[in-house]
């Protein structure tokens, strides 16, 4: 089945959006079938691929809460090999309606164990997060084999890195015990500015091997990209942003080899 | 007693934090006592604050639950017109509780209309709230006199706002009903890039009179001012960030001269 990966940060502005829409269209454009699950109640990545608002009726919010099967919720794209399930607004009152349930960090992994003729028709599924470590994040990370989480290359986004790490630990111990970290990936690193290069220096001295090499660079084409509804791949595909994220995906995929 | 203003926005990293840290600044130094109070479970502004993590154990958490009145947790810092009552990560977990409670979106303006005595030594009240729209930002929507919404140049920055606005309004019709927008604000404005120029035009053709005049500049100052756990207008007085803040709390005074 496919690799899951959940794309997290509880910092908001980190590039996780970003980073879902631009990885997971680099992956495509080497002929590997992505599906997004997009859990943010914003809908940001609904919107970067194109889902019109009015086209939302059917969302992640059923998926978790039973009322629909993951197929007829799916939404494809113009890229044959990138697919979506979008998220609603309604997502901002699931966790009143989560926090009610016996199983509630559960309900992703249940609904995406229940279909695996759809699930094999696919070889990654990412899924963004909103900016926050509720239920619908636990759920996401109960969910998924692995975590990566962006980074920006600014003082606050440390601070909450370790509060990340010690919840993925408790998932761990708690509900997903294979839950790996991905890595870690810097964004809008700006090597001109001390702050991007002291940032690095701290993530790969504490981090060492969990931080990619890759370095996803501050690029104003990666920002124009989704008011086009184009991944930066399509957008600008020699700009400075795709080809970091086209590397990203190379060290992704050779991470996943062995699976 | 004091104005209280919520600086709020369910998008991550639009300069909330930044702004209730740096307004408070520019407020402090022309003479006016400035209370802020962290509710992001992040603490980000208890962090450029210089409140050690060590010294939080008396936090905004507890003023939500009733546990502890507003004077014995409020923590002064170096500048004798501004405080803060700081936040701890447990805030991540305050949403399973609040949920339970009968009075769940009232809970921070019940804490703070009992203590009179202290919000008479203050003439301003900043709440930072977390990327999110649930009780803890209800919470500071019910509490509060009016809402400062910092709206970062950017594409997906316009599609939350009117998400904002209808929760802002269904807040007034159910709790609040004096919830008036003291404005929003432009951060992280680029004017040699076509996408903050966009942003702006559109914001003030839909908005008008809502956006302030003043637009706060993507300035690296800013960004480096709180791993020195100062303001902007400490850590560099004469940069552009610190001249936009100051213009910012010009506005903000003249706004609220009538109250
Ligand atoms: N490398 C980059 N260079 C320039 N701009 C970027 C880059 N990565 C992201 N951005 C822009 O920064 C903003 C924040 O990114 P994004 O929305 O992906 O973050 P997020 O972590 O998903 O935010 P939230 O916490 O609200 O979900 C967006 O406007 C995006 O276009
Ligand atoms: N005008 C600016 N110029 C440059 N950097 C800025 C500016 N405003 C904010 N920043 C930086 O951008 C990042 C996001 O800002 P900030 O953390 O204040 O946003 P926030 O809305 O509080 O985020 P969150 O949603 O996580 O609470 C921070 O690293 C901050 O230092
Ligand atoms: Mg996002
Ligand atoms: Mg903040």
């Amino acid at each position: 089945g496919p690799r899951i990966i959940a794309i997290t940060n509880q910092k908001g502005g980190v590039g996780k959006t970003t980073t879902v829409i631009n990885l997971g269209a680099a992956l495509a454009e080497r002929g590997i079938k992505v599906l997004l699950i997009d859990l943010d109640p914003q809908g940001n990545a609904s919107t970067a691929m194109g889902v019109e608002t009015s086209q939302r009726s059917s969302t992640t919010l059923d998926l978790l809460l039973g009322k629909a099967e993951l197929l007829s919720i799916i939404q494809t794209s113009k890229n044959p090999n990138l697919a979506i399930v979008p998220a609603s607004k309604d997502l901002s009152f699931a966790e009143v309606e989560l926090i009610k349930r016996r199983n509630r960090s559960e309900l992703l992994r249940q609904a995406l164990q229940k279909c695996q003729e759809t699930r094999r028709s696919y070889q990654f599924i990412l899924i963004d997060c909103p900016p926050s470590l509720n239920f619908i994040t636990i759920n996401a990370l109960v969910a998924s084999h692995a975590v990566l989480v962006p980074l920006q290359s600014e003082f606050y986004a440390l601070e909450g890195l370790s509060q990340l790490l010690v919840t993925v630990r408790e998932v761990r111990a708690a509900g997903n015990p294979n839950l790996r970290i991905e890595g870690i990936v810097l964004t809008m690193f700006d090597r001109r500015n001390n702050l991007s290069l002291q940032v690095e220096e701290d993530a790969r001295d504490n981090l060492g091997e969990l931080v990619f090499k890759t370095v996803i660079p501050r690029n104003v084409r990666i920002s124009e990209a989704p008011s086009f509804a184009k991944s930066v791949l399509e957008h600008d595909p020699t700009s400075k942003g795709a080809i970091a994220y086209r590397a990203l995906a190379a060290e992704v995929i050779a991470q996943n080899q062995k699976y």
